[in-house]
Protein backbone atom coordinates (compact mmCIF):
# COMPACT_ATOMS: atom_id res chain seq x y z
CA UNK A 1 0.00 0.00 0.00
CA UNK A 2 1.07 3.37 -0.70
CA UNK A 3 2.43 5.73 1.93
CA UNK A 4 -0.49 7.66 2.14
CA UNK A 5 -2.55 4.71 3.67
CA UNK A 6 0.81 3.85 6.16
CA UNK A 7 -0.64 5.86 9.12
CA UNK A 8 -4.15 5.41 8.27
CA UNK A 9 -3.52 1.14 8.05
CA UNK A 10 -1.70 1.55 11.31
CA UNK A 11 -4.87 3.56 12.81
CA UNK A 12 -7.45 0.89 11.43
CA UNK A 13 -5.41 -2.21 12.80
CA UNK A 14 -5.33 -0.43 16.03
CA UNK A 15 -8.84 0.26 16.65
CA UNK A 16 -10.07 -3.41 14.88
CA UNK A 17 -11.09 -6.32 16.63
CA UNK A 18 -13.16 -9.70 16.35
CA UNK A 19 -16.68 -9.82 18.73
CA UNK A 20 -18.51 -13.40 19.31
CA UNK A 21 -21.83 -14.04 21.34
CA UNK A 22 -23.01 -16.93 22.56
CA UNK A 23 -25.55 -18.61 25.11
CA UNK A 24 -24.17 -18.96 28.55
CA UNK A 25 -23.84 -22.57 29.09
CA UNK A 26 -24.84 -23.61 25.40
CA UNK A 27 -21.82 -23.19 23.26
CA UNK A 28 -22.88 -26.31 21.21
CA UNK A 29 -25.65 -24.09 19.97
CA UNK A 30 -23.10 -22.02 18.24
CA UNK A 31 -22.28 -18.64 18.08
CA UNK A 32 -22.41 -15.13 16.63
CA UNK A 33 -19.12 -12.99 15.50
CA UNK A 34 -18.44 -9.91 13.61
CA UNK A 35 -15.92 -7.19 13.55
CA UNK A 36 -15.63 -4.20 15.62
CA UNK A 37 -13.90 -0.93 16.41
CA UNK A 38 -12.31 -0.08 19.77
CA UNK A 39 -13.81 3.61 20.71
CA UNK A 40 -11.92 3.77 24.19
CA UNK A 41 -9.49 1.06 25.85
CA UNK A 42 -10.09 2.49 29.03
CA UNK A 43 -12.48 1.53 30.25
CA UNK A 44 -13.07 -0.39 26.78
CA UNK A 45 -15.89 0.76 24.52
CA UNK A 46 -16.28 -1.31 21.33
CA UNK A 47 -18.85 -0.71 18.80
CA UNK A 48 -20.03 -3.89 15.99
CA UNK A 49 -22.44 -5.03 14.15
CA UNK A 50 -25.86 -5.68 15.69
CA UNK A 51 -26.49 -8.61 13.93
CA UNK A 52 -24.44 -10.91 16.09
CA UNK A 53 -26.95 -10.20 19.30
CA UNK A 54 -30.40 -9.56 17.47
CA UNK A 55 -30.38 -13.63 18.21
CA UNK A 56 -31.02 -12.88 21.63
CA UNK A 57 -33.57 -9.91 21.86
CA UNK A 58 -36.01 -10.72 24.11
CA UNK A 59 -38.87 -9.43 21.79
CA UNK A 60 -37.00 -10.58 18.64
CA UNK A 61 -35.72 -9.09 15.52
CA UNK A 62 -39.01 -7.43 14.70
CA UNK A 63 -38.10 -4.71 17.95
CA UNK A 64 -35.40 -3.39 15.60
CA UNK A 65 -38.32 -2.20 12.73
CA UNK A 66 -39.58 0.10 14.91
CA UNK A 67 -39.87 3.08 12.65
CA UNK A 68 -37.79 5.92 14.12
CA UNK A 69 -35.64 3.92 16.76
CA UNK A 70 -32.28 4.53 17.44
CA UNK A 71 -31.39 2.45 19.92
CA UNK A 72 -32.44 -0.06 22.28
CA UNK A 73 -31.31 -0.65 26.11
CA UNK A 74 -28.73 -3.34 26.33
CA UNK A 75 -31.48 -5.09 28.55
CA UNK A 76 -33.05 -5.80 25.24
CA UNK A 77 -31.40 -9.41 24.88
CA UNK A 78 -31.94 -12.23 27.42
CA UNK A 79 -29.38 -12.66 30.43
CA UNK A 80 -27.77 -16.06 28.52
CA UNK A 81 -25.67 -13.36 26.19
CA UNK A 82 -22.19 -13.57 26.50
CA UNK A 83 -20.09 -11.01 25.01
CA UNK A 84 -16.18 -11.55 23.69
CA UNK A 85 -13.72 -9.21 22.50
CA UNK A 86 -10.43 -10.02 21.18
CA UNK A 87 -7.70 -7.56 19.48
CA UNK A 88 -4.37 -7.20 18.42
CA UNK A 89 -2.28 -5.87 21.39
CA UNK A 90 -0.42 -2.58 20.71
CA UNK A 91 2.59 -4.00 22.17
CA UNK A 92 3.66 -7.65 22.71
CA UNK A 93 2.23 -9.13 25.37
CA UNK A 94 2.33 -12.93 27.57
CA UNK A 95 -0.93 -13.51 25.91
CA UNK A 96 -2.32 -17.01 25.19
CA UNK A 97 -0.77 -19.31 22.45
CA UNK A 98 -2.84 -22.11 20.92
CA UNK A 99 -0.82 -24.55 18.22
CA UNK A 100 -3.69 -26.61 17.99
CA UNK A 101 -5.16 -27.08 14.06
CA UNK A 102 -7.97 -24.97 13.84
CA UNK A 103 -10.68 -27.28 12.16
CA UNK A 104 -12.82 -26.45 9.30
CA UNK A 105 -11.03 -24.31 7.40
CA UNK A 106 -8.68 -25.40 4.25
CA UNK A 107 -6.97 -23.95 1.79
CA UNK A 108 -7.15 -25.74 -1.24
CA UNK A 109 -5.02 -25.29 -4.75
CA UNK A 110 -6.66 -23.09 -7.33
CA UNK B 1 -22.91 -13.11 11.70
CA UNK B 2 -19.60 -15.24 11.29
CA UNK B 3 -18.64 -19.13 12.22
CA UNK B 4 -18.33 -20.90 14.93
CA UNK B 5 -15.40 -19.26 17.48
CA UNK B 6 -12.21 -20.43 16.63
CA UNK B 7 -10.08 -21.00 19.87
CA UNK B 8 -7.49 -17.77 20.68
CA UNK B 9 -4.35 -18.75 18.63
CA UNK B 10 -1.37 -16.61 17.42
CA UNK B 11 -1.98 -13.07 15.48
CA UNK B 12 0.00 -13.08 12.40
CA UNK B 13 3.18 -12.90 13.96
CA UNK B 14 1.79 -11.58 17.09
CA UNK B 15 0.24 -12.93 19.86
CA UNK B 16 -3.22 -12.52 20.14
CA UNK B 17 -5.16 -11.19 23.38
CA UNK B 18 -7.32 -13.78 25.38
CA UNK B 19 -10.75 -12.87 24.66
CA UNK B 20 -12.51 -10.41 26.83
CA UNK B 21 -15.48 -10.65 28.46
CA UNK B 22 -18.07 -7.19 27.62
CA UNK B 23 -21.03 -6.69 28.43
CA UNK B 24 -24.11 -5.08 25.79
CA UNK B 25 -24.61 -1.20 26.71
CA UNK B 26 -27.23 -0.27 23.41
CA UNK B 27 -28.30 -1.57 20.37
CA UNK B 28 -27.77 1.41 18.13
CA UNK B 29 -29.39 2.34 14.76
CA UNK B 30 -29.56 5.32 12.10
CA UNK B 31 -33.06 5.84 11.29
CA UNK B 32 -31.87 7.47 7.88
CA UNK B 33 -29.41 4.88 7.27
CA UNK B 34 -33.15 2.51 7.39
CA UNK B 35 -34.99 4.98 5.41
CA UNK B 36 -32.48 5.71 2.71
CA UNK B 37 -31.84 1.52 2.70
CA UNK B 38 -35.99 0.53 2.19
CA UNK B 39 -35.44 3.07 -0.71
CA UNK B 40 -33.26 2.09 -2.19
CA UNK B 41 -33.20 -1.56 -1.45
CA UNK B 42 -36.99 -2.10 -0.95
CA UNK B 43 -39.64 -1.77 -3.40
CA UNK B 44 -40.29 -3.79 -6.37
CA UNK B 45 -36.65 -4.68 -6.09
CA UNK B 46 -36.53 -5.90 -3.06
CA UNK B 47 -36.94 -9.68 -3.61
CA UNK B 48 -33.53 -9.21 -6.38
CA UNK B 49 -31.09 -7.69 -3.67
CA UNK B 50 -28.97 -10.95 -1.34
CA UNK B 51 -27.00 -9.86 1.27
CA UNK B 52 -23.93 -11.38 3.23
CA UNK B 53 -24.40 -14.72 4.28
CA UNK B 54 -27.85 -14.81 2.59
CA UNK B 55 -26.50 -15.00 -0.59
CA UNK B 56 -26.85 -19.10 -0.85
CA UNK B 57 -30.50 -19.44 -0.43
CA UNK B 58 -30.31 -22.82 0.42
CA UNK B 59 -28.18 -22.11 3.97
CA UNK B 60 -30.34 -19.72 5.76
CA UNK B 61 -34.19 -20.26 6.39
CA UNK B 62 -36.33 -17.35 5.34
CA UNK B 63 -36.80 -16.30 9.08
CA UNK B 64 -33.15 -15.73 9.86
CA UNK B 65 -32.98 -13.99 6.14
CA UNK B 66 -35.73 -11.82 7.90
CA UNK B 67 -33.47 -11.38 11.37
CA UNK B 68 -30.37 -10.58 9.56
CA UNK B 69 -32.01 -8.11 6.95
CA UNK B 70 -33.82 -6.26 9.98
CA UNK B 71 -30.64 -6.27 11.96
CA UNK B 72 -28.29 -5.13 8.81
CA UNK B 73 -28.71 -1.54 10.02
CA UNK B 74 -28.31 -2.11 13.90
CA UNK B 75 -24.79 -1.65 15.54
CA UNK B 76 -23.75 -3.14 19.41
CA UNK B 77 -22.00 -0.89 21.80
CA UNK B 78 -20.37 -2.89 23.85
CA UNK B 79 -18.65 -2.19 27.68
CA UNK B 80 -15.36 -4.54 28.12
CA UNK B 81 -14.53 -6.01 31.01
CA UNK B 82 -11.06 -4.48 32.75
CA UNK B 83 -8.15 -7.59 32.02
CA UNK B 84 -4.96 -7.55 33.99
CA UNK B 85 -3.28 -6.64 30.75
CA UNK B 86 -0.23 -4.35 31.60
CA UNK B 87 -1.24 -0.62 31.80
CA UNK B 88 0.16 0.30 28.35
CA UNK B 89 -2.76 -2.26 27.03
CA UNK B 90 -5.03 -0.03 28.02
CA UNK B 91 -3.46 2.63 26.02
CA UNK B 92 -3.70 3.36 22.44
CA UNK B 93 -4.68 5.78 19.81
CA UNK B 94 -8.05 7.86 20.31
CA UNK B 95 -9.67 7.14 16.68
CA UNK B 96 -11.35 10.18 15.16
CA UNK B 97 -14.70 10.41 13.48
CA UNK B 98 -15.17 12.50 9.84
CA UNK B 99 -18.14 14.17 10.16
CA UNK B 100 -21.15 12.89 7.75
CA UNK B 101 -21.29 14.18 4.39
CA UNK B 102 -17.19 14.94 4.71
CA UNK B 103 -16.01 12.30 2.58
CA UNK B 104 -16.47 13.12 -0.95
CA UNK B 105 -17.39 10.60 -3.77
CA UNK B 106 -14.80 8.43 -5.38
CA UNK B 107 -12.08 9.26 -2.09
CA UNK B 108 -10.03 6.52 -1.14
CA UNK B 109 -11.26 4.43 1.56
CA UNK B 110 -9.47 1.55 3.80
CA UNK B 111 -11.68 -1.12 5.69
CA UNK B 112 -10.40 -3.40 8.17
CA UNK B 113 -12.13 -6.07 9.29
CA UNK B 114 -11.97 -9.73 10.06
CA UNK B 115 -13.27 -12.21 7.73
CA UNK B 116 -14.96 -15.28 8.99
CA UNK B 117 -15.81 -13.47 12.50
CA UNK B 118 -14.39 -15.06 15.39
CA UNK B 119 -13.66 -17.84 13.27
CA UNK B 120 -9.75 -17.66 12.57
CA UNK B 121 -8.64 -14.73 14.08
CA UNK B 122 -5.12 -14.90 14.45
CA UNK B 123 -5.11 -15.24 10.51
CA UNK B 124 -7.82 -13.00 9.39
CA UNK B 125 -8.05 -10.14 12.37
CA UNK B 126 -7.72 -6.57 10.87
CA UNK B 127 -7.53 -7.89 7.52
CA UNK B 128 -7.31 -5.04 5.47
CA UNK B 129 -8.99 -4.28 2.17
CA UNK B 130 -8.98 -1.11 -0.10
CA UNK B 131 -11.29 0.86 -2.34
CA UNK B 132 -13.20 4.36 -2.97
CA UNK B 133 -16.45 5.66 -1.55
CA UNK B 134 -19.06 4.53 -4.78
CA UNK B 135 -21.78 6.53 -3.61
CA UNK B 136 -24.12 7.25 -0.80
CA UNK B 137 -27.37 8.50 0.35
CA UNK B 138 -27.10 10.24 3.28
CA UNK B 139 -25.51 7.87 6.28
CA UNK B 140 -26.07 5.01 3.82
CA UNK B 141 -22.61 4.85 2.23
CA UNK B 142 -21.10 2.02 -0.49
CA UNK B 143 -17.14 1.45 -0.91
CA UNK B 144 -15.84 -0.98 -3.80
CA UNK B 145 -13.84 -2.31 -1.13
CA UNK B 146 -14.06 -6.04 -0.74
CA UNK B 147 -15.39 -7.56 2.42
CA UNK B 148 -16.21 -10.96 3.44
CA UNK B 149 -18.74 -12.15 5.80
CA UNK B 150 -17.31 -11.62 9.21
CA UNK B 151 -15.97 -8.15 8.11
CA UNK B 152 -19.87 -6.77 9.31
CA UNK B 153 -18.96 -3.93 12.10
CA UNK B 154 -15.34 -3.17 10.98
CA UNK B 155 -14.26 -0.03 10.30
CA UNK B 156 -13.70 2.15 7.40
CA UNK B 157 -11.15 4.68 7.32
CA UNK B 158 -10.12 7.61 5.00
CA UNK B 159 -6.50 8.07 3.53
CA UNK B 160 -6.52 12.02 4.21
CA UNK B 161 -6.40 12.56 6.92
CA UNK B 162 -4.90 9.27 8.04
CA UNK B 163 -7.13 7.08 9.43
CA UNK B 164 -10.15 9.13 10.33
CA UNK B 165 -13.69 6.54 10.87
CA UNK B 166 -15.98 7.28 7.93
CA UNK B 167 -18.18 3.89 8.25
CA UNK B 168 -18.74 0.49 9.78
CA UNK B 169 -19.39 -2.59 7.43
CA UNK B 170 -22.76 -3.26 7.60
CA UNK B 171 -23.56 -5.94 4.56
CA UNK B 172 -19.95 -6.94 2.89
CA UNK B 173 -21.71 -8.57 0.11
CA UNK B 174 -24.34 -7.85 -2.02
CA UNK B 175 -26.68 -9.51 -4.88
CA UNK B 176 -28.79 -8.38 -7.11
CA UNK B 177 -30.88 -10.48 -9.01
CA UNK B 178 -27.89 -13.03 -8.37
CA UNK B 179 -25.58 -11.24 -9.99
CA UNK B 180 -22.71 -9.92 -7.33
CA UNK B 181 -22.69 -6.37 -7.14
CA UNK B 182 -19.37 -6.33 -6.26
CA UNK B 183 -20.15 -3.12 -3.31
CA UNK B 184 -19.90 -2.93 0.31
CA UNK B 185 -22.91 -1.17 1.77
CA UNK B 186 -21.68 0.48 5.05
CA UNK B 187 -23.13 2.98 7.59
CA UNK B 188 -21.90 6.46 8.44
CA UNK B 189 -20.47 6.41 11.85
CA UNK B 190 -20.80 9.65 13.03
CA UNK B 191 -24.71 9.54 13.57
CA UNK B 192 -23.87 6.24 14.92
CA UNK B 193 -21.87 8.01 17.73
CA UNK B 194 -24.35 10.52 18.15
CA UNK B 195 -27.37 8.11 18.67
CA UNK B 196 -24.70 6.49 21.32
CA UNK B 197 -24.16 9.63 22.93
CA UNK B 198 -27.82 10.95 23.24
CA UNK B 199 -28.58 7.21 24.08
CA UNK B 200 -26.43 7.03 27.08
CA UNK B 201 -26.88 10.31 28.19
CA UNK B 202 -30.81 9.08 28.75
CA UNK B 203 -28.94 5.72 30.87
CA UNK B 204 -27.90 5.65 34.45
CA UNK B 205 -25.31 7.88 35.62
CA UNK B 206 -22.85 5.18 35.78
CA UNK B 207 -23.20 4.59 32.50
CA UNK B 208 -24.05 8.12 31.38
CA UNK B 209 -20.47 9.18 32.20
CA UNK B 210 -19.23 7.14 29.05
CA UNK B 211 -20.44 9.05 26.68
CA UNK B 212 -17.53 11.43 27.36
CA UNK B 213 -15.35 8.89 26.43
CA UNK B 214 -16.83 8.62 22.53
CA UNK B 215 -14.51 9.96 19.71
CA UNK B 216 -15.17 13.25 19.28
CA UNK B 217 -16.57 13.95 15.32
CA UNK B 218 -14.06 16.14 14.26
CA UNK B 219 -13.84 18.07 10.92
CA UNK B 220 -10.09 17.57 10.99
CA UNK B 221 -7.82 17.07 14.19
CA UNK B 222 -5.07 18.21 11.95
CA UNK B 223 -6.56 21.37 11.21
CA UNK B 224 -6.36 20.04 7.81
CA UNK B 225 -9.59 20.90 5.10
CA UNK B 226 -11.10 17.21 6.07
CA UNK B 227 -10.79 16.42 1.99
CA UNK B 228 -10.87 18.21 -0.94
CA UNK B 229 -13.95 17.92 -2.73
CA UNK B 230 -14.20 15.04 -5.39
CA UNK B 231 -12.61 14.44 -8.29
CA UNK B 232 -14.26 17.30 -11.24
CA UNK B 233 -14.29 14.50 -13.74
CA UNK B 234 -17.72 12.61 -12.04
CA UNK B 235 -19.72 15.54 -12.81
CA UNK B 236 -19.37 14.78 -16.80
CA UNK B 237 -20.97 11.39 -15.74
CA UNK B 238 -25.20 11.72 -17.56
CA UNK B 239 -28.25 9.22 -16.92
CA UNK B 240 -29.69 8.98 -20.78
CA UNK B 241 -32.93 7.70 -20.59
CA UNK B 242 -34.62 6.36 -23.83
CA UNK B 243 -38.42 5.28 -22.75
CA UNK B 244 -38.50 2.93 -20.69
CA UNK B 245 -34.25 1.52 -21.27
CA UNK B 246 -31.64 4.02 -19.10
CA UNK B 247 -28.22 3.54 -18.91
CA UNK B 248 -25.23 5.90 -19.11
CA UNK B 249 -23.74 8.43 -20.78
CA UNK B 250 -21.16 11.08 -20.88
CA UNK B 251 -21.01 14.73 -21.64
CA UNK B 252 -18.27 15.07 -24.12
CA UNK B 253 -19.20 18.73 -25.64
CA UNK B 254 -21.43 21.45 -23.58
CA UNK B 255 -24.52 20.45 -26.27
CA UNK B 256 -23.18 16.42 -27.33
CA UNK B 257 -23.47 13.38 -24.69
CA UNK B 258 -22.27 9.95 -25.49
CA UNK B 259 -23.55 7.08 -24.71
CA UNK B 260 -24.24 3.28 -26.11
CA UNK B 261 -26.54 1.91 -29.14
CA UNK B 262 -28.06 -0.37 -26.57
CA UNK B 263 -29.81 2.66 -24.49
CA UNK B 264 -29.97 4.97 -27.25
CA UNK B 265 -30.50 2.49 -30.22
CA UNK B 266 -32.58 4.61 -32.69
CA UNK B 267 -31.68 7.96 -34.52
CA UNK B 268 -33.86 10.97 -34.53
CA UNK B 269 -35.25 9.47 -30.96
CA UNK B 270 -35.85 11.79 -28.30
CA UNK B 271 -34.13 11.04 -24.71
CA UNK B 272 -33.77 12.60 -21.51
CA UNK B 273 -30.83 13.69 -20.18
CA UNK B 274 -30.32 13.84 -16.44
CA UNK B 275 -27.19 15.44 -15.20
CA UNK B 276 -26.42 15.50 -11.07
CA UNK B 277 -23.39 17.72 -10.72
CA UNK B 278 -23.10 20.66 -10.08
CA UNK B 279 -26.56 20.55 -9.98
CA UNK B 280 -29.72 18.41 -11.13
CA UNK B 281 -31.08 19.37 -14.33
CA UNK B 282 -32.86 17.43 -17.08
CA UNK B 283 -32.53 18.34 -20.68
CA UNK B 284 -34.49 16.61 -23.42
CA UNK B 285 -31.97 15.72 -26.45
CA UNK B 286 -32.03 13.59 -29.92
CA UNK B 287 -30.22 10.44 -31.07
CA UNK B 288 -27.95 11.78 -33.81
CA UNK B 289 -26.16 8.90 -34.79
CA UNK B 290 -26.11 5.26 -33.64
CA UNK B 291 -23.90 2.60 -35.10
CA UNK B 292 -25.58 -0.09 -36.73
CA UNK B 293 -25.97 -3.75 -34.98
CA UNK B 294 -23.21 -5.22 -37.42
CA UNK B 295 -20.95 -2.58 -35.74
CA UNK B 296 -18.60 -4.14 -33.16
CA UNK B 297 -18.66 -0.40 -31.13
CA UNK B 298 -21.74 0.17 -29.33
CA UNK B 299 -22.05 3.47 -29.55
CA UNK B 300 -24.51 6.51 -30.32
CA UNK B 301 -24.59 10.37 -29.88
CA UNK B 302 -27.09 12.83 -28.32
CA UNK B 303 -27.35 16.30 -29.32
CA UNK B 304 -29.11 18.17 -26.76
CA UNK B 305 -31.18 20.72 -26.80
CA UNK B 306 -29.99 22.68 -24.23
CA UNK B 307 -25.99 23.81 -23.32
CA UNK B 308 -25.02 21.73 -20.36
CA UNK B 309 -23.62 24.50 -17.93
CA UNK B 310 -21.14 24.34 -15.25
CA UNK B 311 -20.14 20.60 -16.04
CA UNK B 312 -16.52 20.46 -17.07
CA UNK B 313 -15.88 18.65 -20.25
CA UNK B 314 -13.33 15.48 -19.63
CA UNK B 315 -10.27 15.77 -21.97
CA UNK B 316 -10.10 12.75 -23.92
CA UNK B 317 -6.89 10.77 -23.24
CA UNK B 318 -4.37 9.93 -26.55
CA UNK B 319 -2.42 7.06 -25.01
CA UNK B 320 -3.02 4.48 -22.50
CA UNK B 321 -1.03 2.44 -19.89
CA UNK B 322 -1.66 -0.78 -19.02
CA UNK B 323 -1.95 -0.72 -14.79
CA UNK B 324 -2.55 2.41 -14.39
CA UNK B 325 -5.37 3.41 -11.83
CA UNK B 326 -8.97 3.89 -13.67
CA UNK B 327 -12.42 4.64 -12.27
CA UNK B 328 -15.46 3.73 -14.09
CA UNK B 329 -18.70 6.54 -12.91
CA UNK B 330 -21.80 5.44 -14.21
CA UNK B 331 -25.74 4.94 -13.09
CA UNK B 332 -25.22 0.97 -12.83
CA UNK B 333 -27.10 -0.60 -9.73
CA UNK B 334 -29.38 2.54 -8.16
CA UNK B 335 -30.09 4.22 -11.64
CA UNK B 336 -31.96 7.28 -10.75
CA UNK B 337 -32.48 6.27 -7.44
CA UNK B 338 -28.92 8.52 -6.71
CA UNK B 339 -26.28 9.75 -8.64
CA UNK B 340 -23.95 8.07 -10.44
CA UNK B 341 -21.38 5.67 -8.70
CA UNK B 342 -18.02 5.72 -8.59
CA UNK B 343 -15.45 2.29 -9.08
CA UNK B 344 -12.01 1.87 -9.07
CA UNK B 345 -9.53 -0.34 -10.34
CA UNK B 346 -6.80 -0.82 -13.18
CA UNK B 347 -6.49 -0.88 -16.54
CA UNK B 348 -5.98 -4.54 -17.29
CA UNK B 349 -5.71 -4.40 -20.57
CA UNK B 350 -5.73 -2.66 -24.26
CA UNK B 351 -5.90 -5.03 -26.86
CA UNK B 352 -4.82 -3.50 -30.56
CA UNK B 353 -5.75 -4.11 -33.72
CA UNK B 354 -2.52 -3.04 -36.16
CA UNK B 355 -1.29 -0.98 -33.01
CA UNK B 356 -4.05 0.70 -32.20
CA UNK B 357 -6.18 0.26 -29.43
CA UNK B 358 -10.02 -1.29 -30.18
CA UNK B 359 -10.92 -2.14 -26.72
CA UNK B 360 -9.97 -1.31 -22.71
CA UNK B 361 -10.43 -3.89 -20.08
CA UNK B 362 -10.73 -3.04 -16.69
CA UNK B 363 -10.91 -4.61 -13.04
CA UNK B 364 -13.75 -1.89 -12.00
CA UNK B 365 -16.93 -3.26 -10.40
CA UNK B 366 -19.11 -2.38 -13.85
CA UNK B 367 -22.76 -3.40 -13.16
CA UNK B 368 -26.21 -3.14 -15.66
CA UNK B 369 -26.67 0.62 -16.12
CA UNK B 370 -23.13 1.56 -16.10
CA UNK B 371 -23.17 1.42 -20.13
CA UNK B 372 -22.22 4.19 -21.82
CA UNK B 373 -20.73 5.74 -18.73
CA UNK B 374 -17.41 6.92 -19.10
CA UNK B 375 -13.80 5.80 -18.03
CA UNK B 376 -11.13 7.79 -16.47
CA UNK B 377 -7.74 8.03 -15.48
CA UNK B 378 -8.01 8.22 -11.59
CA UNK B 379 -4.98 10.83 -11.45
CA UNK B 380 -5.08 12.99 -14.69
CA UNK B 381 -8.80 12.98 -14.83
CA UNK B 382 -8.76 12.07 -18.58
CA UNK B 383 -11.49 10.30 -20.37
CA UNK B 384 -9.98 7.23 -21.88
CA UNK B 385 -13.23 4.90 -22.55
CA UNK B 386 -17.08 4.65 -22.91
CA UNK B 387 -17.86 1.56 -20.85
CA UNK B 388 -19.63 -0.99 -23.11
CA UNK B 389 -20.09 -4.61 -21.06
CA UNK B 390 -19.21 -6.46 -18.54
CA UNK B 391 -18.68 -10.54 -18.54
CA UNK B 392 -21.22 -13.73 -18.32
CA UNK B 393 -20.38 -16.59 -18.68
CA UNK B 394 -23.40 -18.23 -20.31
CA UNK B 395 -22.43 -22.17 -19.28
CA UNK B 396 -22.83 -20.92 -15.20
CA UNK B 397 -24.88 -17.97 -15.96
CA UNK B 398 -22.34 -16.07 -13.66
CA UNK B 399 -21.49 -12.85 -14.09
CA UNK B 400 -18.06 -10.65 -13.69
CA UNK B 401 -18.87 -7.10 -12.59
CA UNK B 402 -14.87 -6.83 -12.36
CA UNK B 403 -14.22 -8.00 -16.04
CA UNK B 404 -15.30 -5.43 -18.68
CA UNK B 405 -14.80 -4.26 -21.95
CA UNK B 406 -14.34 -0.28 -22.78
CA UNK B 407 -14.85 1.74 -26.54
CA UNK B 408 -11.01 3.56 -26.23
CA UNK B 409 -12.05 7.29 -26.74
CA UNK B 410 -9.16 7.27 -29.45
CA UNK B 411 -11.54 5.38 -31.40
CA UNK B 412 -14.32 8.26 -31.55
CA UNK B 413 -12.59 11.31 -31.02
CA UNK B 414 -11.69 12.01 -34.79
CA UNK B 415 -15.83 12.07 -35.02
CA UNK B 416 -16.30 13.60 -32.65
CA UNK B 417 -14.04 16.59 -33.31
CA UNK B 418 -15.24 16.50 -37.11
CA UNK B 419 -19.18 16.76 -35.76
CA UNK B 420 -18.43 19.27 -33.56
CA UNK B 421 -16.28 21.54 -36.26
CA UNK B 422 -18.92 20.43 -39.03
CA UNK B 423 -21.98 18.62 -38.08
CA UNK B 424 -20.69 16.28 -40.37
CA UNK B 425 -21.47 12.50 -39.52
CA UNK B 426 -18.94 11.22 -41.73
CA UNK B 427 -16.56 10.17 -39.19
CA UNK B 428 -19.03 8.05 -37.05
CA UNK B 429 -20.28 6.49 -40.31
CA UNK B 430 -17.00 4.78 -40.47
CA UNK B 431 -16.97 3.28 -37.15
CA UNK B 432 -19.75 0.81 -38.88
CA UNK B 433 -16.86 0.21 -41.50
CA UNK B 434 -14.74 -1.56 -39.17
CA UNK B 435 -12.79 -4.08 -40.18
CA UNK B 436 -12.94 -8.21 -39.67
CA UNK B 437 -10.00 -8.34 -37.05
CA UNK B 438 -11.80 -5.70 -34.92
CA UNK B 439 -15.08 -7.73 -35.18
CA UNK B 440 -13.07 -10.59 -34.23
CA UNK B 441 -12.21 -8.96 -31.35
CA UNK B 442 -15.14 -7.69 -29.95
CA UNK B 443 -16.94 -11.15 -30.55
CA UNK B 444 -14.55 -12.16 -27.83
CA UNK B 445 -12.49 -14.12 -30.07
CA UNK B 446 -8.61 -14.64 -31.02
CA UNK B 447 -7.58 -12.25 -33.93
CA UNK B 448 -6.92 -15.09 -36.46
CA UNK B 449 -3.16 -15.06 -37.11
CA UNK B 450 -3.48 -15.48 -40.63
CA UNK B 451 -6.64 -16.53 -43.19
CA UNK B 452 -7.41 -20.46 -42.33
CA UNK B 453 -6.16 -22.26 -45.37
CA UNK B 454 -8.81 -24.29 -47.09
CA UNK B 455 -8.00 -28.22 -47.19
CA UNK B 456 -8.85 -28.81 -50.62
Amino acid sequence: MGRQWGSSMRAAEQVGCVVSASRADQPEAGSWSCSGVILSRSPGLVLCHGGIVAPFLRAGSGALTTAGAAFLPGDSCSDDLRLHVQWAPTAASPAGRSERALPGLCTPHC
Amino acid sequence: AGLEPGPPARSRGRPLQSPRPAELLLLLSCPAFRAHFARLFGGETADQWRFANAARDDEVSEDEEEDQLRALGWFALLRVQPGQEAAEEERGPAVAVAPLGAVPKGAPLLACGSPFGAFCPDIFLNTLSRGVLSNSAGPLLLTDARCLPGTEGGGVFTARPAGALVALVAAPLCWKAREWVGLTLLCAAAPLLRAARAALGGLCPGIASLATLLPPEVGTPWGLPLLDLGPPWTAASVLVECGTVWGSGVAVAPRLVVTCRHVAPREAARVLVRIVTPKSVTIWGQVVFATQETSPYDIAVVSLEEDLDDVPMPVPAEHFHEGEAVSVVGFGVFGQACGPSVTSGILSAVVQVDDTPVMLQTTCAVHGGSSGGPLFSTHSGVLLGIVASNTRDNNTGATYPHLNFSIPITVLQPALQQYCETGDLGGFRQLDHTTEPVRVVWRLQRPLAEAPRSKL
